[in-house]
């Protein structure tokens, strides 16, 4: 474990910890995609599938417990939560998500890091990672108002594969000396993809003022 | 398996 990772890791799960304090004080989800949050439940399952079959550490099975559980109750409460479900932009959030799956799937059957089911879904779910965010960002640019809350969940989400980046590069020169093309490249596809929210968060938040994303 | 460093990653 190094500081970056843990960083990275920390900072994934502040972005769910400020995603679940909107919802839970504010009792709304406006702003937010649930269909980003249905792709990061179907990410956590087929990336976490060795939770009990492979013991590497009590915080590694602790966070993907966390992570799992936290991205369920997420969608819970959105779709299931009485007063919360009424509160989704479900005519903004119409990024046809169900349409990524296919491509990153064939992708993981393409370019496994190996043939084996464990393997082909740990790969999809890298690859799903790093389109999941779309419908949200899709969502930010139709929303009015974008509130701080969700502006701040957005950032900490695309703040965390960056950490990810400069801990893969930290162990390239410090352990491995192996290039892993399947997480970076889909770890620099992902952080790419916040780029533009990235100027206009920081530019809003020098300046002062509300957080508007181009149409 | 766990010499692939990846599968010690979240």
């Amino acid at each position: 474990m190094n500081i970056f990772r843990l960083a990275g890791d920390m900072t994934h799960l502040l972005s769910i910890v400020v995603l679940l304090l909107k919802i839970r004080t504010t009792k709304s989800c406006a702003g937010i995609s649930l269909k980003t949050q249905e792709l990061y439940v179907i990410v956590f399952i087929t990336r976490y599938l060795d939770l009990f079959t492979r013991y590497v550490s009590f915080y590694n099975t602790a966070m993907k417990l966390v992570f799992i559980g936290t991205s369920v109750a997420i969608v819970w409460y959105m779709r299931l939560h009485k007063v919360v479900k009424q509160t989704y932009s479900r005519d903004e959030d119409t990024f046809k998500h169900y349409l990524l799956i296919p491509p990153c799937f064939i992708l993981a059957l393409l370019i496994p890091l190996e043939f084996t089911v464990t393997e082909i879904l740990w790969s999809f779910s890298i690859y799903l990672e790093a389109v999941a965010i779309l419908p949200q960002l899709l969502l930010l640019q139709r929303s009015s108002n974008i509130d701080n809350l969700t502006g701040s969940y957005v950032f900490l989400l695309g703040a965390y594969r960056a950490l990810y980046i400069v801990n893969w590069v930290y162990r390239f020169f410090t352990e491995t000396h192996k290039i892993r093309w399947i997480p970076w490249i889909s770890g620099l596809v992902q952080t790419a993809l916040y780029a533009d929210f990235f100027y206009y968060y920081i530019k809003s938040w020098k300046n002062h003022e509300k957080l508007r994303l181009p149409a | 398996p766990l010499d692939r460093p990846m599968h010690d990653e979240l």
